[in-house]
Formats: structure tokens, sequence, C-alpha cells
């Protein structure tokens, strides 16, 4: 149910998951 | 020849003291001045003088990938977090300006420790919050508006594979609103962010890379080429 998520959590968790990225570069 | 004299490998930064830390600071840029200052970059932050070191290994991979220049550019950071070369990205834009502090249009060995520092799990939370308002705060107004928080939403959605539709995305948005803005004047201001992260833990959770708290035996390839050697 997307409407459960929050703005914040959505955009951090996105920030976190992305910048874990830099380790796999 | 190491960096670091053998007299001090074994030490953390933490057991230096700050007149010693200067002293191998400045023995350090005789011996090897292209390197950078790895104990004045660790110091302030929750890295070990190694793991600053192994850092370094990775900022010089991302950072020689488009232009060879031990710089992280706008395209090699855009690559590195989404492994794609598409077009611009709002998200990509705020999160390269958080870590690019100078704000000279490329990111630095020392911005991006210092920024990686702040998702450490020994990173205090205030820190992790006041980085987190920076990133929402997308035009630097001193305030999350609702139009910031749902581009953004878009930006990620964007380079993402998650398929969330534009009415979920306002009603998300929206809810994350009621929650926060709890003077009801359309923004949330630093105030009430961080009231709104001190009662809601799970906002900044994501803000926390737990691999970061050992980054020399998460990623042991990088102990490789380690100059510096540091016991317990």
């Amino acid at each position: 149910e997307p409407v459960a998520l929050n703005a914040f959590e959505l955009i951090s968790m996105s920030a976190g998951l992305n910048l874990g990225n830099l380790f796999d570069s | 020849m190491g960096c670091i004299p053998t007299k001090h490998a074994g030490q953390s930064p933490d057991s230096l003291d700050r007149r010693e830390a200067v002293a191998l600071a400045a023995e350090t840029s005789c011996e090897k001045v292209n390197l950078p200052d790895f104990v004045n970059i660790a110091s302030g932050t929750p890295f070990t003088v190694s793991e600053v070191e192994a850092l370094h290994d990775l900022f010089r991979k991302i950072s020689n990938t488009v232009v060879k220049d031990n710089l992280i550019h706008k395209e090699e950071f855009h690559v590195a977090l989404f492994r794609n070369k598409k077009k611009q990205n709002l998200f990509v834009d705020r999160l390269f300006d958080l870590f690019d502090q100078k704000g000279n249009g490329v990111i630095e060995f020392g911005e991006f420790v210092r920024s990686l520092s702040v998702f450490h799990p020994g990173a205090p939370e205030e820190q992790k919050a006041a980085f987190a308002f920076k990133l929402y705060d997308l035009r630097q107004t001193g305030f999350i508006e609702r139009n910031e928080l749902k581009e953004m939403v878009c930006a990620l959605l964007d380079e993402s594979e998650l398929d969330i539709t534009s009415d979920a995305v306002e009603m998300i948005v929206d809810r994350t609103f009621d929650q926060a803005d709890t003077k009801g004047d359309g923004r949330i201001d630093q105030e009430e962010w961080t009231a709104f992260a001190k009662d809601n833990p799970y906002v900044l959770r994501n803000m926390t890379l737990p691999y970061l708290k050992d980054i020399t035996m998460v990623f042991p390839s990088f102990v490789v080429h380690s100059e510096i050697s540091e016991a317990d």
C-alpha cells in the first residue's frame, strides 16, 4: 500500500540505497 | 615506505592528540604531496585513518570514470549512484550539491569522506537530521515545501523501477505534510522537521549505511592497498 509510505522515508531510502551503489562501483 | 611513520601505526586518530596529529599531517604531506591528508580528513568523522584510506581507493575509482582528474564530477556521481548516464535528475543534483560543500562543481576527497560520514552508524542523529533537511529543502529557502517534496519523490521514482501513480504520490506527499507541518502553514521549518524526526525515528533510519561502520572489513580488497597499518 504505497499510501502508507512517508515521503521523507521514500527519499532517504533512495539516498541510502543509491549511496550504497557507490561501493559496488 | 608507508605514508605514516611506523611509530604511529596502530594508533587510531582518537588516540593522537591534536598537536601530534598536526605534526603527523605535516610529515605526511612532506612524504607524499599527492596524497590527501588522511589523518586530518579522518578527524571529526567516525572513520579511522585506515578507513579513510580505504575510501580513497573507492574515491579514486569513481573520480576517474569519466574525467581522470581525481575529482568527482556530477556525471561520475550520477553513474556511481544510478549506474546510468541518464538525463539530469533533481535528486542527483541535490545530493551532489550537498556533497560539493565548496560549491565548485566537483566533489573533492575530503568532501566525499565528510559527506559519507553523516551516513556512518556512529554519526549523531542531529547530524543526520540536518543533512536530511538540507536534502529536502531543494531550493534552500530554509523550509521544506510541498512542491519540493513532490518534485523529489517524482525524481527518485523516475530513476527507480517503482511504479507509483501520480495520485498515489499526491497522497504520500499530503499525508507527510499532514504529519510534519504542525504549524499548518504549508511548509516545514527546521523546528518542525527536528520534532518530527525525533518522534518518528524511522524517517532517519535510511540515513545510516551499516557497512560504513567497518569499511575495511566489509571491503577487504581495499586493505590490500592500504599503506597505513592500524591495529585494534
